[in-house]
C-alpha cells in the first residue's frame, strides 16, 4: 500500500 | 486531514513550545528529565529522515523542521547552556532499557525491511515509551511544577487526538496503520495516570502536583 511507503502523518 | 489530526499536531507543538518557553524563560531545566527530551530529538530524527526522500506537503515539511529544530534546541539549552540547572541525580532511568527491546522490535515487526522503514518504525515504538524517563522523574521526587504537567498534558493529549483521527481516517478513508495505532494506544494508556492528577490536582488550582 502507498500510504505505507509515504507517511504522511507527523 | 481532519480535525482531530490538527488538533493533534497544535497539541503536540504546544507542548513542546511550552517545554521549551518554560526553560528559556526560567533559565532552568529543573524536574525536567533530559534523557526523554533526547529520547524526543532521537524519534524526530529517525522518523523525518523521508524529509530527503518524498515530499508530502508544505504543512507537513515545516511541522517536521520545526518539531526537529525545537527538539535539538531543549537538548541543547538542558545539557549545555542551564546545564547547572539539570537534576541528574533525579534523572536515573536507565534508557537501554528502552532503547534495546525497541531496535530488536523495530527489526522484527515493520513494514519493510529496509533503513528507513526500520527508522520510521524504531521512532514509533521509541516515541510510545519516550516519556517514561520523565514521568520516572516525577515518581521518584514526587512532584512537578504546573508548567511541567501542562507539556505533559498537551503532549499526552496529541496522541489521544491522534486515535480519534486514525478512528476517523479508518471509515472515511480505510487507512490502518497498525504500527501506528498500536503504539499510539500505548503510548496513551502511560498519560491515563497522569491524566487523572492533572484533572483532580492540577486544574483545581494547585500550584504544583504532588504525588499522594
Amino acid at each position: 500500500a502507498d500510504w505505507r511507503r509515504q507517511h504522511d502523518e507527523l | 486531514m481532519n480535525v482531530f489530526r490538527l488538533l493533534g499536531d497544535v497539541s503536540h507543538l504546544v507542548a513542546i513550545i511550552i517545554l521549551f518557553l518554560k526553560i528559556f524563560r526560567s533559565k532552568s531545566c529543573a524536574g525536567i528529565s533530559g534523557k526523554s527530551q533526547v529520547l524526543f530529538a532521537l524519534v524526530f530524527t529517525t522518523r523525518y529522515l523521508d524529509l530527503f526522500t518524498s515530499f508530502i506537503s508544505i504543512y507537513n515539511t515545516v511541522m517536521k523542521v520545526v518539531f526537529l529544530v525545537l527538539s535539538y534546541a531543549t537538548v541543547y539549552l538542558i545539557y549545555l547552556r542551564f546545564r547547572s540547572s539539570y537534576d541528574s541525580e533525579s534523572d536515573t532511568f536507565r534508557v537501554e532499557f528502552l532503547l534495546v527491546p525497541v531496535a530488536g522490535l523495530s527489526f522484527l515487526e515493520n513494514y519493510d525491511f529496509t533503513p528507513i522503514e526500520i527508522l520510521w518504525t524504531f521512532s514509533i515504538y521509541l516515541e510510545s515509551v519516550a516519556i517514561l524517563p520523565q514521568l520516572f522523574m516525577i515518581t521518584k521526587t514526587g512532584e512537578a511544577e504546573s508548567i511541567t504537567t501542562h507539556y505533559l498534558f498537551f503532549l499526552g493529549l496529541y496522541r489521544a487526538l491522534y486515535l480519534a483521527n486514525w478512528v476517523w481516517r479508518y471509515h472515511t478513508e480505510g487507512f490502518f496503520d497498525q504500527i501506528a495505532v498500536v503504539s499510539g494506544v500505548v503510548q496513551t494508556i502511560f498519560y491515563c495516570d497522569f491524566f487523572y492528577l492533572y484533572v483532580t490536582k492540577v486544574l483545581k488550582g494547585n500550584s504544583k502536583l504532588t504525588l499522594p
